[in-house]
């Protein structure tokens, strides 16, 4: 798999093969897509980004990262197949192209490295991140509680055993940090997505609490006409809503504190596994996910790119 | 190399607050070691739970001593990961 073209996007990679991928994909990727580093997790590897951008300064932007839960390998493996879709359909697709002609658009491949990697080598089903905090044995916080919306509150673990745990601080993770610190410093961002797998979902804030955001209505809209496209590729039904009733109660998430920080656009998906195969979703069904999501997000990323604010 | 022999996902399907109020309750339970995929939130909406082998049989008992419904998504969660295993090493080899 020495680049591109060859690389297998229908298995699963381990954390080394996907960040030599990325390295062929900026290579082979006529100057499209940049490889930028944001940070480096507790274990010091480096986290990075996948930037596609065809010139201009500042131009708004969109964010979409996957597997902030180590285990959920499907999310990953998507992402490869979607940005590798982005390259191949940028000049042909008029969505692709007009997205990319006026918005740069950034990809967290692997957002939590460290548990990721140990998903390979020790634990599958890790969901955390790798670090120490003290006051206890037990390794790990879950990411997906340790942003700064209502953080410590409902639908959180205060206990650092627990595949809950928010974390000792808010932003304590260098892996939340490093998103935190990138999203605030470029300041135009119109778009935050967090891809996770498990449970057919689209859901947009709020977690924390049972208020509904400002822009329920458009939102609810626009997670109906994803949903619709998504399910028009092989059938997959999602459910869809506000994270708090669609699934449950969840304190200090990603998108609930982009939207808190002024992103209207912020949306959480959760693809497909039924529970069937837990989140050992087969290998045989990476492309047919990969494809329903690529329709689903764009019509998300259209939506964005006709409504500016 | 954690293994998973024998170990199970249910999924349970609560009827009314108090069945699930049960099952949360067994989140504070440390010593079951049972990892939630789905969590609890409303009744009707299905929760997933990892139980490890040694308190399967346990846990079913206590579910169906207070007339929660449940059934086995995963029977022997190590066998599905032998299979992925599986899958990986053929796709190195091809």
């Amino acid at each position: 798999e020495r680049n591109s073209q060859t690389f297998n996007y229908a298995s699963y990679h381990t954390l080394d093969e996907i960040y030599t991928w990325m390295d062929s994909f900026v290579a082979s990727s006529s100057g499209l897509v940049s490889k930028l580093q944001i940070g480096t997790t507790f274990e010091n590897r480096p986290i990075y980004v996948l930037r596609f951008s065809t010139g201009g300064v500042n131009r708004p932007a969109i964010w979409i990262n996957f597997g902030i839960h180590a285990r959920e390998w499907i999310s990953p493996a998507t992402s490869l197949w979607f940005a590798n879709k982005l390259v191949s359909e940028y000049g042909k697709d008029s969505s692709v192209s007009s997205l990319l002609n006026t918005m740069d658009l950034y990809l967290e491949i692997v957002t939590n490295p460290d548990g990721y990697s140990f998903t390979h080598t020790n634990n599958r089903m890790w969901r955390k991140t790798r670090s120490n905090h003290a006051g206890t044995s037990c390794k790990g916080v879950d990411p997906n509680r340790n942003f700064d919306a209502n953080f410590g509150g409902p639908g959180a673990s205060g206990n650092a055993c627990s595949s809950t745990y928010y974390g000792p601080y808010v932003n304590s993770e260098k892996e939340v940090k490093a998103i935190v610190d990138f999203v605030t410093n470029h300041g135009n961002f119109k778009s935050f997505i967090d891809v996770h797998s498990y449970s057919q979902l689209l859901m947009f804030p709020y977690g924390y609490t049972s208020t509904k955001p400002k822009d329920y209505n458009e939102l609810m809209e626009l997670s109906k006409k994803s949903i619709t496209a998504l399910a028009s590729v092989h059938g997959t039904k999602y459910r869809y809503g506000p994270i708090l009733t669609t699934i449950y109660q969840s304190s200090g998430s990603s998108i609930d504190w982009a939207y808190d920080q002024g992103i209207k656009y912020a949306f959480c998906f959760e693809l497909r596994d039924t529970g069937r195969y837990g989140f050992i979703l087969p290998a045989n069904q990476i492309i047919a996910t990969a494809e329903e999501t690529y329709v689903g997000l764009m019509e998300i990323l259209d939506h964005v790119r006709l409504n500016p604010y | 190399q954690k293994t998973f022999i024998g170990d199970q996902v249910l999924r349970i399907t609560v009827n009314n607050e108090e069945q699930l109020a049960l099952v949360s309750s067994l989140q504070e339970q440390e010593h079951l070691n049972i990892d939630f995929w789905l969590e609890p939130s409303k009744p009707l909406l299905p929760i997933d739970i990892q139980v490890p082998r040694e308190h399967v049989q346990s846990v079913k008992a206590l579910l169906e001593f207070n007339g929660v419904s449940y059934s086995t998504l995963i029977e022997d969660l190590q066998a599905l990961m032998d299979e992925e295993e599986k899958e990986m090493v053929l796709s190195h080899h091809k």
